[in-house]
């Protein structure tokens, strides 16, 4: 559970 | 990427540049809130843990890289090399007043509950506030350096473009983050202040100064 959803933003 | 974000991430690199040049051309940190540059890498840390976990694009990994290394200098200037010339005596926010409350704010409202995500959230709500110190410094010594008003200009002028990036990607995407549009409309309105200061003052050419 360690992933985090996916942030292209800074 | 639309034009915003990218003019955003821009001013926002501008800023930290502008910052770490500063310091190191007058070998000075005067004027400047070590505490909000501290709070600026823990920031940048907590948001960018990413980087062990998912790849973007090539242009995200590098902005992140040099992200977090221009502000670990940055500390590093002030608490260690140019130590000498930094005004803790003013630099006196408390800033567990800050990172406590958006701590305790990222548990309970964020997208998932999940470690990478609870610190991506903090730093989103920690850099809303993280330029209180800066601001209230220069609010204790009434007056702030040309090159200091820039930096917070540039700064200011990152978040709210990010604010225009994200009109544009509900609009054309159906895109949104809402934690990142509140925390985000909240950082820029903190500025809104000092942008009627910068543009009644800094752009006439005098030094920013508050009434007395």
């Amino acid at each position: 559970a360690f992933e985090m959803m996916e942030k292209d933003e800074l | 990427m639309n034009l915003f974000r990218f003019l955003g991430d821009l001013s926002h690199l501008l800023a930290i540049i502008l910052l770490l040049l500063k310091i190191w051309k007058s070998r000075s940190c005067a004027g400047i809130s070590g505490k909000s540059q501290v709070l600026f890498a823990v920031v940048f840390t907590a948001r960018y843990l990413d980087l062990f976990t998912n790849y973007i694009s090539l242009y995200n990994t590098c902005m992140k890289v040099v992200y977090i290394a221009c502000s670990f200098t940055t500390v590093w200037l002030i608490y260690s090399k140019f130590k000498a010339t930094y005004d803790g005596n003013h630099d006196t926010f408390r800033v567990e007043f800050l990172v406590v409350p958006t701590a305790i704010l990222a548990f309970l409202v964020n997208h998932d509950f999940t470690p990478l995500e609870i610190l991506w959230t903090f730093s989103i709500y920690l850099e809303s506030v993280a330029i209180l110190p800066q601001l209230f410094m220069v609010s204790k010594t009434g007056e702030a350096e040309t090159i200091t008003s820039h930096y917070l200009f540039a700064l200011g002028v990152y978040r709210t473009l990010y604010l225009f990036n994200w009109i544009w990607r509900y609009h054309f995407e159906g895109f949104f983050d809402l934690i990142a549009i509140v925390a985000g409309l909240v950082q820029t309105v903190l500025y809104c202040d000092f942008f009627y200061l910068y543009i009644t003052k800094v752009l006439k050419g005098k030094k920013l100064s508050l009434p007395a």
